[in-house]
């Protein structure tokens, strides 16, 4: 029978995972699905492989969901977007060529663990879940454990803090196993993007410095042209530029690891809504959230192929 | 209930400080109090004009909004009960499963 999976309601981590094997199962020739690890409590870390087979080099956009377990919206936008892509890929020639010239890695709930327990115990629950012999606290911000100015400004060295940077970096499983699988693929991984919530921004590095990067001219109109495209959907404003000075500044995050590493564009975005619902978005807007956000990722990848 | 009802009473409030004054009374405040600061995510990141959005329990609503209006700090309610929020985010599934 026909895989009816509805888009516009938020999973648990069983029915997201059995999403994966479905549609792995369902676009042999356009998805594959793998384990870059396992998580502290044992969960695999499943990655999707979007893309046409081509034994010809191509640039990669990796796109991670669900860093932090209680931003629910990323793991759906995730979701929304593979789905879209394989949908869109017949009778969407922009859409078509994206996938033809370009690798995706979707890894749809990056802290699986977390957003786990979120469903099930605290739904506001935002560290990975690994246990400090010295502290009854768990967990780690795993968007202060990646090795880059590692646990300074911006961070916590106390575990039981919500930004605590971790005992030592990449000491959580679920970020050493991204971190290795981009070290290796880093030479194709052209663009890394990491989907949060909730301020409506799209922030590029650095976070734990005010300074400007060396590409930033590049890098700025991609961000310009990704919320002008996420504009278009519903005339949403999303604010971007430097994390450090559009957010604030924070040591130990992903997209300056991404960058530090030799990916020239890495993003975070952070998605809907600006505080009135906040964490709680109802699933009402999680389309209108993802289509917005669909135009955005994809101007980004669409930059990719022009030179800058 | 979801999550066991835990949440019953729980409110988000945001709070814009206007000053440096506001940010270390905040600041000093939030090390001292158990809450769930959803933004920023850290006392430490809370800025003068940047917007704080802090959940609180139950019992501790009553007692920060006392303090910050004897501070006279600027503050509203976001979510002025979290459980009813949390029930209506997934409410769709569960009508669905009674169904």
């Amino acid at each position: 029978s026909e895989f009816q999976y509805d888009y516009e309601v938020y999973h648990s981590m069983e029915e997201i995972q059995s999403w994966m094997f479905e549609m792995n199962r369902t676009h042999p020739h356009m998805l594959d699905m793998f384990s870059i690890g396992r998580s502290y409590e044992g969960r695999p870390l499943y990655v999707l492989q979007l893309g046409k087979r081509t034994r010809t080099y191509k640039k990669a956009v990796w796109i991670d969901c669900g860093v932090h377990a209680r931003e629910w919206i990323g793991p759906a936008f995730c979701q929304w977007f593979v789905k879209e892509a394989l949908n869109s890929y017949r009778h969407d020639s922009s859409m078509r060529r994206l996938i033809n010239q370009l690798t995706f890695y979707v890894m749809p709930v990056f802290n699986v663990d977390g957003y786990h327990y979120s469903w099930k115990v605290d739904r506001f629950w935002r560290k990975t879940r690994s246990k400090n012999a010295k502290y009854h606290c768990r967990g780690v911000d795993a968007n202060r454990n990646w090795k880059v100015k590692w646990c300074e400004e911006g961070a916590s060295s106390h575990p039981c803090d919500d930004t605590y940077c971790g005992p030592y970096p990449e000491s959580e499983p679920e970020v050493k196993a991204v971190a290795k699988f981009l070290r290796k693929h880093k030479r194709r991984v052209k663009a890394y993007i990491s989907i949060h919530a909730y301020a409506q921004m799209l922030l590029y590095p650095y976070s734990y410095k005010y300074a400007t990067i060396p590409n930033f001219n590049c890098v700025e109109t991609a961000a310009q042209n990704a919320v002008s495209a996420l504009y278009s959907a519903y005339g949403v404003r999303y604010r971007y530029g430097p994390a450090s000075t559009t957010l604030y500044v924070s040591s130990g995050s992903s997209i300056d690891w991404a960058y530090k590493t030799g990916i020239p564009y890495a993003f975070a975005f952070e998605l809907r809504d600006t505080g009135y619902f906040g964490f709680l978005l109802p699933e009402t807007l999680i389309n209108p959230t993802c289509t917005e956000t669909m135009r955005a990722v994809r101007a980004i990848a669409s930059g990719l192929l022009k030179k800058c | 209930y979801l999550y066991n009802n835990r949440y019953a009473g729980d409110q988000v409030l945001r709070i814009t400080p206007r000053n440096e004054e506001e940010v270390q009374v905040l600041r000093r405040l939030f090390q001292n109090m158990s809450v769930d600061l959803w933004q920023p995510n850290s006392a430490s990141l809370i800025h003068e004009g940047r917007a704080v959005d802090v959940h609180t329990g139950q019992n501790g609503t009553a007692g920060l909004k006392a303090r910050l209006r004897q501070e006279h700090i600027q503050h509203s309610v976001l979510i002025s009960n979290l459980q009813e929020e949390i029930e209506k985010q997934t409410g769709y599934r569960s009508s669905r499963k009674r169904r």
